[in-house]
């Protein structure tokens, strides 16, 4: 399966309900430094269950556009990820929203505990707990940098 | 919980030689992991080594940035290939590359996005977003209310352009 | 001791502004240095905080990564003010930053290297490294007896050309 | 004043005895990853007394050519940097070897204890305890992220 459309609402620098997409099996985000870009990966890692420490912020409610300037454009941010098996042409709708501080997480819009939320993300094979597939900004040499005991960690992880 | 760790640690350690082979596109490329304890591995640790195109076995911290990058990629897609995730996200992996490097990054990501994983790239160079079947382009605008900048976004699809060098080198949207 | 420390701080700090702004090539950035206790600044800490050009005052760590690059060098450059090295070496700082900043960057070390200092950077992008005076290009030779691949070296005094895009984009001696 | 040559002799991946020069106002380096650009930085860190972990080695004898991989040109390696006054035309020649796992340093020829080096450095505007001229591949972003006390502790430094 992959990712098919991005809604990002009032997340980070993206103001409103902006649609992104569709993504093909190769895309490529660009534009000038500043722009956003980053924040649109934090979109995706957050949609997919991302801590807030790896997002670049202190707090989930920084998180809402103008935040962090004391202007928050509105009490909650949403992101939503549809994600399509392209065999069967079904669709699953994956949404997490942060009203406050606290997370509120949905499947084909009905709200749904983080648990079974965790589970059908892994039934797709998206597990955040290894986070195999995510590189942030500046972390790639990192990866092959782990000390030994470090790579035995991720080893056992991912098993 | 042993045999998962061993069968996990297997594959992995299998594939990482001719994933890296194929990513540097030169045989003389060489990946290896090792346990430190064969017996036991999931009590010690792991050590990985990659041996550039062209040079002697040296340890890790011995390759230059761009030989760590490509040495890191090829672990990723080893992974990956133990336990495929339906798609990666990738910002700016590119930074440390030149562009020998990044035409042959590009090569194999254009292989691999065909049969058996879905690509999302952050770029800045032009030598590797102008291979993309579709960009995402984000650019800055003012809001008057606010006086602050937000992100713009806008989607085109490459998928009927023929592979060529698409933008000017500046390549902003 | 005090006093020498305030002559420094207050030195810097009264300049970063003015690099900042010539740097970023727009009087609407910001940049200041403030001592978070004011009468002793030399028993806390200092913080540096930056206002990109077109956005509002927020912490330093909501600045994306080419935003940190320029904030990083406007802060080197007016540390250098205060206590002139007679030569900077740079490596690579041009990786995060996206054509638009690396003019800037470049078009404010060439306005420099002129008068007051004198620049080595290490680059592999033709935009940035095209501009120099001088070319140093490194290039691998594989040595015969040992198997090894050496570096060799050959200069390029570019004085006398003029100021144009001098390589095709893979820039490589 | 300003660098106007560097001699590098069986240093890291440079074998024998090569020159690299002149420098210019504005100089870039430039070639293929690991063709050994930031390794002319380390020479040039190395010359100016950079201490053996900030130039990518363990021992100061593993940056003798072709040591890494235990077949090292020689049992020395050495680099020289001339530098030049242009108002005066006068040279100074500061040159630091490894024999061994030892450094020794010599000025326009002469063998000098460390003191008198570093001291003749920071004459001519050289002050390796704060570096603040050199940013090493991969750093240039920790300079604006560093926390407001080892700020503190940079001017301290300088001043
Ligand atoms: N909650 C928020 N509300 C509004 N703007 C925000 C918010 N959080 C972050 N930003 C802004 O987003 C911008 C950073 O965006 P981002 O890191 O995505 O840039 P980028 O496109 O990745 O740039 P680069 O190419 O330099 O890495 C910053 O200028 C920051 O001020
Ligand atoms: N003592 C040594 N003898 C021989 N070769 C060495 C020695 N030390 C390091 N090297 C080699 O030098 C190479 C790295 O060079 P360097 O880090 O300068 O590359 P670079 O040109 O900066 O590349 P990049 O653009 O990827 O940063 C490595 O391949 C390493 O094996
Ligand atoms: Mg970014
Ligand atoms: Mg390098």
């Amino acid at each position: 399966g992959r990712l098919k459309v991005l809604e990002v609402v009032n997340f980070k620098s993206y103001k409103g309900r902006q649609v992104v997409g569709p993504f093909k099996n190769f895309t490529a985000i660009i534009g000038p430094n500043g722009s956003g870009k980053s924040n649109l990966m934090d979109a995706i890692s957050f949609v997919l269950g991302e801590r807030a420490s790896n997002l670049r912020v202190k707090r989930l409610s920084d998180l809402i556009h103008g935040a962090p300037v004391g202007k928050p454009a509105s009490n909650k941010c949403e992101v939503s990820a549809v994600y399509e098996d392209p065999d069967t042409g079904d669709e699953i709708r994956f949404s997490r929203s942060v009203i406050g501080n606290t997370s509120e997480y949905r499947i084909n819009g009905r709200v749904v505990k983080v648990e079974e939320y965790s589970t059908a993300l892994e039934k797709i094979g998206i597990l955040m707990k290894s986070k195999n597939f995510l590189v942030y900004q500046g972390q790639v040499e990192n990866i092959a940098m782990k000390n030994a005991k470090e790579r035995t960690a991720m080893f056992e992880e991912m098993s | 919980r042993f045999e998962r760790f061993m069968r996990c640690f297997e594959h992995v350690s299998n594939k990482i030689d001719e994933i890296y082979k194929s990513l540097a596109r030169n045989q003389s490329a060489q990946a290896f992991l090792g346990p430190e304890n064969a017996e036991e591995p999931y009590l010690e640790g792991i050590s990985y080594n990659c041996v550039a195109p062209g040079k002697r076995f040296r340890p890790m911290d011995n390759l230059s940035g761009g030989e760590k990058t490509v040495a890191a990629l090829a672990l990723l897609f080893a992974i990956h290939s133990f336990q495929p995730a339906p798609f990666f996200v990738l910002d700016e992996i590119d930074a440390a590359l030149d562009n020998t490097n990044i035409s042959k990054v590009v090569g194999y990501i254009c292989e691999q996005a065909k049969s058996n994983f879905q690509m999302i790239v952050i770029s800045l160079k032009e030598e590797f977003f102008s291979h993309a079947d579709a960009l995402v382009g984000i650019y800055p605008d003012l809001e008057v209310t606010e006086g602050m900048v937000g992100s713009q976004v806008v989607t085109l699809d490459l998928s009927n352009v023929p592979d060529t060098h698409l933008m000017p080198s500046d390549g902003v949207v």
